[in-house]
């Protein structure tokens, strides 16, 4: 795709030239689907990443749910360059490519994040109009059908975390779920890749109780952000959202969980407050490299236990 | 409407120690126009819980006086947002 390039933010329009570039480049190991339109009609790519063939289990990860969450969705782009130019030479990736199918959806918030290039770098939620209201867009991550609307969300359309009108009032997030739920047979882990604080987190969020499973992810995730921090030593903690950070319902990672995928994960990305959400374009590789080790964790032990 | 510039916007942390602090973090909240980076929002913040906030460049001496008054410290993570934004493409094969 003409001016895209891994280690810079690239826009929206740069990206949908991307997904579709990297899917003719990678007939074997790339196909690209659209899963929905975004309000404003752009249409929501995703990328399957996986060697072709019998049917797998799978990996869903979604970028760029917060409109001005720059790193996220470079994230995306990160894995997918990783997973297709490491297949064939690194004896883990291929493993993993063999064994699992990886659903990339490398910026959901696509409105969004036009928005971030184009008049308020700061923008956050969708951009979809609200009844009786002046005020534009929802917060995706507060949009799905998990305590919704109860903690640490707002029925105000004016906040920045304004849960919607209903649950999955918003195409995008829509569009998500139904894919989900379409493929929920085969769907083992989800991971939801955010900035920034440096943390990663499991459910609850919208509820201070521990789930069944909380010893294992929290295992998981112990593990993973040893092999993040391996290689910059980057800090992250981790931990049950609620516990971790504060209570907040409707988010994506309680969703799927709650939905049956068991190994739901949320990254809150580089750093802890010195860029905040303007992380520089130089960090990106670096940023990108750990997380991608944290992610190869997960899935191997996704593909171990299944 | 024009693009939304970001001249004069800082960035502030501050680590309420106690309820009244978290009170005075939400009264600010409710009286000036506040961007939470972290946490995500004023209902989130909670004594130790360190908070993130820009504030508009019209609004950053207001901030800044009522925070000194109060006694709180505070800590400006970011000087100048636009500044901070023009440096983030700092990959010069762009």
């Amino acid at each position: 795709a003409i001016g895209h390039n891994y280690e810079k933010y690239n826009n929206w329009d740069t990206i949908a030239a991307w997904t579709a570039s990297i899917a003719a480049e990678n007939p074997d190991l790339v196909s690209r689907s659209q899963i929905g339109t975004t309000y404003e009609g752009r249409p929501m790519y995703l990328l399957k990443v996986g060697k072709s063939g019998s049917s797998k289990n799978a990996v869903f990860m979604d970028c760029g749910f917060h409109a001005r969450e720059w790193i996220s969705p470079a994230f995306c782009q990160w894995f997918v360059k990783e997973a297709v130019n490491k297949y064939g030479t690194d004896n883990e990736i291929t493993s993993l490519l063999n064994n699992l199918d990886f659903y990339i959806l490398p910026v959901v918030n696509i409105d969004g994040y036009v928005y971030t290039w184009t008049n308020n770098r700061m923008w956050r939620k969708t951009r979809s109009k609200n009844a009786n209201s002046n005020c534009i867009g929802t917060d995706p991550n507060r949009n799905f059908d998990a305590g919704w609307c109860t903690v640490g969300a707002s029925n105000n359309p004016c906040s920045d975390t304004y849960c919607g009108s209903v649950p999955e009032s918003e195409k995008e997030t829509k569009a998500l779920a139904d894919f989900i739920r379409s493929k929920k047979s085969t769907i083992k882990a989800y991971l939801t890749i955010h900035s920034y604080s440096q943390m990663l987190l499991f459910p609850y969020s919208y509820k201070s109780s521990l789930t069944k499973d909380h010893a294992e992810l929290n295992s998981i995730s112990k593990a993973a952000v040893n092999q993040l921090a391996s290689l910059y030593n980057t800090k992250y903690t981790y931990g049950s959202g609620a516990a971790t950070i504060y209570l907040a319902a409707g988010g994506s990672d309680d969703w799927a969980y709650d939905l049956g995928v068991k190994y739901s994960f949320t990254f809150e990305l580089r750093d802890t407050g010195r860029y905040g959400f303007a992380l520089p374009e130089s960090q990106i590789k670096a940023t990108c490299e750990e997380t991608f080790l944290a992610v190869k964790y997960i899935a191997n032990h996704v593909l171990n236990n299944p | 409407a024009e693009p939304h510039t970001f001249h004069g916007e800082k960035v502030f942390r501050v680590i309420p120690k106690n309820e009244e602090e978290v009170e005075f973090i939400k009264s600010l909240a409710s009286n000036t126009e506040i961007d939470f980076w972290f946490p995500d929002s004023v209902t989130q913040i909670r004594p130790s819980l360190h908070v993130d906030f820009r504030v508009e460049f019209h609004q950053v001496l207001d901030v800044q006086s009522l925070l000194a008054q109060k006694g709180m410290k505070y800590e400006v993570l970011i000087n100048n947002l636009e500044l901070a934004l023009e440096k983030e493409f700092d990959n010069n094969a762009r």
